[in-house]
């Protein structure tokens, strides 16, 4: 009787210990974010700083748990209670009910209403022929120009990743053996059968050597980094009129890219499952790469509804080459309008 | 979830008189909230 009488006390006791174990390393974690912010208000810079989490972070197995929470957001929900969970999940992730499309008890799932449309008009598209529009509803981590050597996109600062192991072995960027990439272009280039694989190159090699009594203008490699929040509007639009050529899918990892992970996880981007699109606008090269996170593992195109992501991934990730796919209508490839809709984000 | 776009865009300015620079410029900042179809840059 002794020994039970101290068992039956033994057990609430650990478990006490645990939640306020979890609690103070819960409230030790938002106290943290809070200084980051502050910091960032203050227009202070966060560095790239690798923390145990980050690299416990490798050993979850985070694609298990994407894949069961998208199961759970797949569950139908009882009519009636569907207002008061979108609601509540609006209220959580500051969702702006008014946009969308359908009454709200007509998404029978989180995931249907995770990838919900907009009423029309919600998003009117910047028409100006000489604007480049967001491709999605988000907030602007990073822009700039890609110069000089092994064209590097700033993650965070102090730490940087290549555009090239962003984007694949690109047939469309080709790289010399010292990382850069070379330039062959001239504004009369057409697509022909020959060049379709690899008909554009871009040159980054400075200084840059340009004829100023040449009509053309010289040209760079941009880049802009967008992170959509949970709450956010997830469908991706195209950002100009372009041909979209190629498609390339990395399987990958699903760590998370909230702020933090993107404070200290390396490679995070580069890492990440993600769906590469390739292809050509006014200008010249054009590449969007849409990266998932732990809870947004499914990355669906309307262009190609039959592609899969998120499965579950049987041997090693890293020696797994991206499955490429390259679109071939009459070697124009997908025309898409600024403003038409190329694919979402979605939960699982 | 993240979206990385890379594009290619002119960078210098056409030398002939008459003509507009050809220049791109981003017209947002890090930390700005942006809405699909609001322009990144002319």
């Amino acid at each position: 009787g002794n020994s039970k009488g101290d068992s039956s006390y033994l057990l609430p006791g650990a478990t006490v210990a645990t939640i306020l174990m979890l609690g103070a390393l819960h409230a030790r974690r938002m106290y943290d974010d809070k200084k980051i912010e502050k910091r960032q208000e203050k227009g202070i810079e966060v560095e790239f700083q690798p923390d145990v989490k980050a690299s416990f972070m490798s050993f979850l197995p985070l694609r298990s748990i994407s894949r069961c929470w998208g199961q759970l957001t797949s569950m139908e929900i009882p009519a009636w209670l569907r207002p008061h969970v979108y609601k509540a999940w609006a209220r959580a992730f500051h969702s702006n009910l008014e946009e969308a499309a359908l009454p709200l008890d007509k998404y029978t799932s989180l995931r249907e209403f995770f990838v919900r449309a907009l009423k029309e008009g919600s998003r009117p598209i910047d028409t100006d022929p000489q604007c480049l529009v967001s491709p999605v509803d988000g907030k602007i981590l990073r822009f700039g120009e890609l110069k000089g050597a092994g064209a590097m996109i700033e993650q965070v600062k102090g730490f940087s990743y290549p555009v090239f192991s962003l984007l694949g072995a690109s047939s469309l960027l080709p790289t010399t053996a010292h990382g850069n990439v070379q330039e062959e272009t001239s504004e009369s280039i057409k697509p022909t059968e020959k060049s379709k694989k690899s008909w554009w190159r871009v040159s980054l090699a400075s200084p840059k050597v340009w004829d100023p009594t040449s009509s053309c203008p010289k040209k760079g490699l941009f880049y802009c980094v967008i992170y959509l929040k949970p709450g956010d509007y997830n469908r991706i639009h195209s950002p100009a009129d372009w041909n979209i050529l190629v498609r390339r899918h990395f399987s990958g990892h699903l760590y998370p890219v909230n702020e933090r992970a993107t404070r200290t996880i390396r490679n995070l981007y580069i890492e990440n499952e993600r769906v590469v699109l390739e292809g050509v606008w006014q200008e010249g090269f054009m590449a969007l790469a849409a990266v998932g996170a732990t809870n947004i593992g499914s990355i669906e195109l309307f262009i190609e509804p039959e592609l899969q992501t998120n499965k579950p991934i049987k041997k090693s990730l890293n020696s797994e080459p991206p499955e490429e796919r390259v679109y071939d209508c009459e070697g124009v490839g997908k025309v898409l309008k600024k403003g038409d809709e190329l694919g979402a984000f979605n939960m699982g | 979830s993240t979206v990385v776009l890379v594009f290619q865009a002119p960078i210098s300015k056409l030398l002939h008189e008459g003509d507009s620079s050809q220049e791109f410029n981003f017209n947002v900042k890090c930390g700005d909230r942006i809405k699909v179809g609001e322009a990144l840059g002319r």
